[in-house]
Parts: C-alpha cells; structure tokens; sequence
C-alpha cells in the first residue's frame, strides 16, 4: 500500500487522512481490516488516476467521488446498465443494415 | 442551429435529479425523463413518471439487474401509458409479477420512439428543435468526474463500449484556457479556446458532478454519446400526404 501511494499520489499519512475524510463524508464502513486495507488501496489507485486524467484533460476536474473506494469493475457492475449484452449486438446490426440502405 | 440550448430552463420540462442508488435502472430513469420532458415542453404539463412500473413491468424480468432505454419505450407502448412516480413511487428494487400496471391511472403516453442517426449535429438539431434526448455512453471517467467538460479520447473512454443511459438536455460553449499556465510567459494573453459541450442529466443524485448534471465534449463522439440517441414521440403522427397518382 505504502508503495503504491508513494508512486502515485499523496505520502501514506496523508492518504489516510484523505480516506478517513472520505469514509465520513460518504458514509462508508468496512466489515474488517483486510477490507479496509482493500478498499484503501483501490482509493489510492483511483486518486492516482483521477490526478492523472485532471493533469491530462484541462476542462474537467476529477477527484474524490462517492465510487473512489470502487475498482472500474465494481463502478461499471453496480452503476451500469449491463444486462445480456447478445441483445445489443443484434441492435448495432440493425442500425448498421440501415445505414446500407436495407430496411 | 442556436448556439446554446438548456432544456433546464423550460420551466417544468425537466424532473428533479433522481438518485438510481443500489438498482441498475439508469435505463428506466432517462427514458422516464424523456417523456417527462417531451410532456412539458410539449402540453405545458409538468410531470413525474413512474420509474418503478417500467421496473416491474420490464418484459426481460428484474429491471434493477440492467436494461435498455428501448425496454422501457416498449413498456410504455405495451401499457398505454405510464402512471405518475407520486401513485407508483420508485422503491428501489423489484419483486417477480408485481407489475402493478393496471391498478393506477395514466398520466403521460407515448405514440413511438425512434433513433437517431449516430451524428452530433443532427442529434443537436433534434434535441434544439424537439427536446431532450436519451443517450448511452461509456461511463468509465464519470467515476472520478467533480466537474468541467470532459474531454475523453477514445483512449480514456471507448467510444464502442457503453454502458449507461442518461438524459441529454442541452448543448453550449464554455471559454477556456487553451495552454497550460507554466507554458506561458505570465505577460501573453493567451487565446481562449472554445469547447463545445453538450449538457446531461445523470441519476446519481444531486450532490454529484454538477448538481447532479456533467458535461460531455460535443463534436468528438465522446465516451460514444452518438451510439444509441433514443427518443419517444408524443406527438400526434403526421398525417400521410395524399398520394400524386399519375393520371391514366
């Protein structure tokens, strides 16, 4: 954890700090340590890549959010709007023969 | 075509921001809040829909487990209508044949829905001229979003993967800092660059991004906005034009 933070983003100490206020603000509890340190080292990677994308895209701001303590799977399966994914690609071909010209 | 477009200023044509929380029903909320907008623009009618029936009374089952914005279109032909969220109130999950369709009257109906073609300039005519449209993007840079206009690559966010439904209300052009401010001697007057947006309504709740809103860059298909552009229509069909025959 320690390393991974001091690659990417705020120093350990600080990290902490930073998750201790996002646990308060959004509410968030974990049921043991092992998910506690889980869940803080998912936010540290997610931090990191917020800085990232905030350094590569000068329009937009990005940072803590209620789904920093979320991996991109866990944020696309509960947030998303996946379900059988066989009945889009039948979509996509339909509007892809109407381009052609093919009722 | 205006410059700017903000639906949000009709009064009553778009809904409060709705929380989806725990249930995947992003699909049901834009579609809801399609017909609510549709209906207020259109009759001056402000109205909330019930996300819950078009949960219950989705034909593919457990609608807090995914959809599409197409289903509820469908659930709405099927039902004739829909019933308001104050008599069929969203609860946030779903149980097995308990579309309780019949029991409560309608307040909002549709006469079809269509597709647009996947090109932002047609899609910002429709939405100037028409009213809000549903789209489904890639949500994969919404999970660190605070706000801003976010302008993805098809790097950052796919463009062919996605996976959210949202309400698409507006359009307009923010001035920004074209360059970095350390790349400038602090005495230029660096050019401002105009980014062009487009505005959509989320349901993650108010106290997200903007108020519940985020913005999209408008012109480079981000996160792929021009995949799926739903709309219903609740207009009246056109009237077929009368046939030129050639005379015998």
């Amino acid at each position: 954890d320690s390393l991974r933070a001091q690659d990417h983003g705020p120093q350990p100490l600080e990290l902490n700090e930073v998750f201790k206020l996002f646990q308060v603000q959004f509410n968030r509890s974990y049921s043991n340590s092992a998910e506690h340190a889980r869940r803080l080292d998912i936010f540290a990677h997610n931090l990191a890549q917020a800085q990232w994308l905030q350094e590569d895209m000068c329009t937009a701001e990005f940072g803590v959010t209620p789904f920093s303590d979320l991996t991109e799977e866990e944020f696309g399966q509960l947030y998303g709007h996946q379900r059988a994914t066989r009945r889009e690609i039948n979509m996509v071909r339909k509007v892809e023969s109407e381009e052609w010209g093919e009722p | 075509l205006p410059s700017t477009c903000d639906w949000r200023k009709v009064a009553g044509a778009i809904s409060p921001i709705r929380n989806q929380e725990n249930c995947m029903c992003c699909w049901a909320i834009a579609a809801a809040g399609n017909i609510e907008a549709l209906w207020g623009i259109k009759y001056h009618q402000s109205v909330e829909l019930s996300v819950q029936e078009l949960l219950d009374c989705d034909r593919c089952g457990d609608g807090c487990k995914g959809g599409f914005v197409w289903d509820a279109f469908i659930t709405v032909l099927n039902n004739s209508g829909l019933a308001s969220e104050k008599d069929y109130p969203f609860k946030k999950h779903t149980k097995p044949s308990k579309c309780l369709a019949r029991k409560y009257t309608k307040v909002a109906w549709i006469q079809d829905f269509i597709m647009l073609q996947d090109n932002e300039e047609i899609i910002a005519r429709h939405l100037a001229t028409h009213g809000p449209i549903t789209v489904t993007i890639n949500m994969k840079l919404l999970q660190h979003y605070q706000k801003g206009v976010i302008k993805a690559t098809s790097t950052t966010c796919d463009p062919r993967f996605v996976n959210h439904s949202v309400l698409l209300v507006g359009f307009g052009k923010s001035k920004v800092k074209g360059m970095r401010e350390e790349t400038v001697s602090p005495r230029s007057h660096r050019p401002c660059r105009s980014t062009p947006y487009w505005i959509l309504k989320n349901s993650w709740g108010p106290k997200w991004g903007e108020e519940g809103y985020f913005r999209l860059h408008r012109g480079s298909n981000a996160c792929g906005i021009t995949k799926y552009p739903l709309t219903a229509r609740v207009d009246q069909p056109v009237k077929k034009k009368q046939p030129i025959s050639c005379p015998p």
